[in-house]
């Protein structure tokens, strides 16, 4: 592992003496290969490398701990940082009812995700209200319906032939007098490169201004994190991020790439497929899992 | 490298950015310009555009070792059987939906079986795609025994002289040994109900997925044996590269690869239009 590595790497330099550019160039060589080999993305390695050889040279080498540690410390410090200081949750204070939208590629797992959240909201005692927008996925529809029946949470009735803008519509007004208090919007994924859908997610957020717009993504997602994340961001002006699959042993750099891409913050983790698997995210537990 | 005029190290830095962003990992992508840059050392290559076109050739010869043209072939008696696995969400019922179409274009008859008994929605999903393809479905309860929905299926194959048979397993992390277990267990009761079965264990990978593809590929492979890929949602940006490291590795052969959510979306898997798209 990446300890190991850099022990290696450090094994002639001992207790007193700095971290130079020179000893500090192999140590930064084994640090970019842990972060690709964690699929974090490419360039956001390089920055990240930048920074860490920034604060590296011309430390004293502490005697308390090896170099190799002593870079490690500042390696996993400077990710701890850039994951995400301290826990989000959701915004569920303003204007009622309050809308959370999903949104991501094909198969991230939103449908799921949003049945959930949904559940998690049950016990904290609000009146969620499901919405499936997905008119296109062969029984999407019903996979929310057969979801929100097990959780006991009302699914807004929806057609595959209807417009997913006028469903969104029409489960706001359903919600009306305080009928319900969260409307979770689950959208039909999607790639960040088709015009046509993405203007589709523009005009559900024009339509029904949700509180939240959360980017679900899959945990094992290589290095086309950062441009799909850049986009769906650039296209919805996103409020939060959730992971999911985490309970795999994907390495998860893409928590990186996608935090570092859009800033903003990793919510929630996605671990299992039953509906109680969601978890708050942990930056330094991902910080660890990332360095492997 | 469009315009470069000299092969030197910025070329080789551009090379292995390319590489690594199209997903082929950092330990593959060293071995591949480790393997060119000898190459250009021993031929006294000049032209950047040789430098290339060697970089392609190595990727494909990884890509098409000979055991690699391996195709499926139909039994002399009875269905072929293909058994679809992957992790949650790939696109393996909607890749069964395409194979389905494109059986039926190739004239033979074609069997769907629900075996993913778990997911919500997922038998009524699978059966849509059997309704569009003008398809059989078998399919169950939901929660019932996937074996014995595979089990019942083949003999409704024979039966009815079903050319080709295509079992859904429900998506699962390789890491879960129980779940993994219970695939083992289907793989066992199709065989024990027709002896070469399952002709074809196709492991579904998502183009989206890093290096977490390769873990996939050696737990599925470890588990039940793949007999061949199917790499999905190429559509998107994702390169997919990580299947350079799997075929080398495992010596599976990509039978198609999906383009798109509509039935007519699969391809069969061309090796060089694969490699040209990677530098595209
Ligand atoms: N192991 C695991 N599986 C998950 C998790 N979240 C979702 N899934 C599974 O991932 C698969 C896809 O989930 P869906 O909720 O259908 O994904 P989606 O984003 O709605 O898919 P589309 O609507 O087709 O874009 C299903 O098999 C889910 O059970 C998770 O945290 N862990
Ligand atoms: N763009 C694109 N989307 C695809 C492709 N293949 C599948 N999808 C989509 O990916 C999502 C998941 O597909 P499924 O067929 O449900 O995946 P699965 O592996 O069966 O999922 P589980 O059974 O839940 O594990 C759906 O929205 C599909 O339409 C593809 O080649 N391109
Ligand atoms: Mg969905
Ligand atoms: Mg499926």
């Amino acid at each position: 592992n990446l300890t190991d590595r850099l022990q290696k790497v450090f094994k002639d330099l001992r207790g007193h003496g700095t971290l130079s550019e020179e000893n500090i160039q192999d140590a930064l060589r084994e640090v970019r290969q842990a972060l690709l080999e964690a699929d974090v993305s490419f360039k956001v390695v390089k920055d990240f490398v930048k920074t860490v050889a920034e604060r590296a040279v011309g430390q004293e080498v502490v005697g308390s701990l090896s170099p190799g540690q002593q870079v490690i410390r500042i390696v996993h410090d400077e990710l701890v940082a850039l994951l995400g200081g301290q826990t989000e949750t959701l915004k569920l204070d303003g204007r009622q009812p309050v809308v959370i939208m999903l949104a991501g590629l094909q198969g991230s797992g939103k449908t799921t995700t949003a049945a959930k959240i949904a559940k998690q909201l049950l016990k904290k005692g609000r009146r969620p209200y499901l919405v499936p927008a997905d008119v296109y996925r062969p029984a999407a529809i019903h996979q929310l319906q057969v979801l929100g029946e097990r959780i006991g949470v009302p699914v807004h009735p929806s057609q595959a032939s209807e417009d997913p803008v006028a469903i969104c519509r029409a489960a706001v007004l359903a919600a009306a007098g305080g009928r319900f208090d969260t409307l979770l919007v689950d959208t039909a994924g999607r790639l960040h490169v088709d015009a046509t859908l993405m203007e589709e997610l523009r005009r559900i957020k024009a339509a029904v201004q949700p509180a939240e717009i959360l980017f679900v993504a899959d945990a094992m997602t290589g290095q086309d994190a950062v441009t799909v994340a850049e986009k769906f961001n650039a296209d919805l002006d996103l409020t939060g991020v959730i992971l999911t699959k985490m309970e795999g042993d994907a390495r998860g750099g893409a928590a990186l790439s996608i935090k570092s891409i859009t800033n903003r913050p990793i919510k929630f983790v996605g671990v299992g497929e039953d509906l109680d698997a969601l978890e708050v995210f942990h930056p330094d537990r991902q910080a660890s899992r990332i360095l492997g | 490298f469009r315009g470069k005029k000299q092969i030197d190290q910025e070329l080789f830095d551009e090379l292995e950015e390319i590489l690594i962003t199209a997903d082929l990992g950092v330990g593959t992508t060293q071995d591949l310009l480790t393997h060119v840059q000898q190459q250009v050392k021993r031929e006294a290559l000049q032209d950047p555009a040789a430098l290339r076109q060697a970089l392609m050739d190595r990727i494909l010869y990884y890509l098409r070792r000979p055991e690699l043209e391996s195709h499926m072939v139909m039994p002399e008696s009875g269905p072929f059987v293909i058994m679809v696995v992957g992790v949650n969400g790939v696109g393996k019922t909607t890749t069964i939906g395409k194979m389905a179409h494109k059986f039926k274009q190739a004239g033979q008859s074609v069997l769907l079986v629900a075996a993913d008994t778990f997911r919500a929605a997922a038998i009524e999903q699978l059966k849509i795609w059997g309704e569009r393809n003008a398809v059989e479905v078998v399919a169950q309860k939901s929660g019932a025994d996937p074996s014995s929905v595979a089990y019942d299926a083949l003999d409704y194959a024979r039966a009815r002289e079903i050319d080709v048979v295509i079992i859904d397993t429900a998506g699962r992390l390789h890491t879960k040994v129980n779940l993994m277990e219970e695939l083992k267990k289907i793989k066992r009761v199709v065989a024990k109900k027709l002896e070469t079965a399952p002709h074809e264990i196709l492991l579904v990978l998502d183009a989206t997925t890093g290096q977490n593809s390769i873990s996939q590929a050696r737990q599925f492979h470890e588990s039940v044996g793949v007999t061949g890929l199917a790499l999905t949602k190429l559509d998107g940006t994702a390169k997919g590269g990580i299947v350079v490291n799997i075929c080398h590795e495992f010596n599976m052969p990509i039978r198609f690869i999906g383009i798109g959510e509509k039935m007519e979306d699969l391809r069969d898997f061309e090796p060089e239009e694969f490699v040209k798209a990677l530098f595209a």
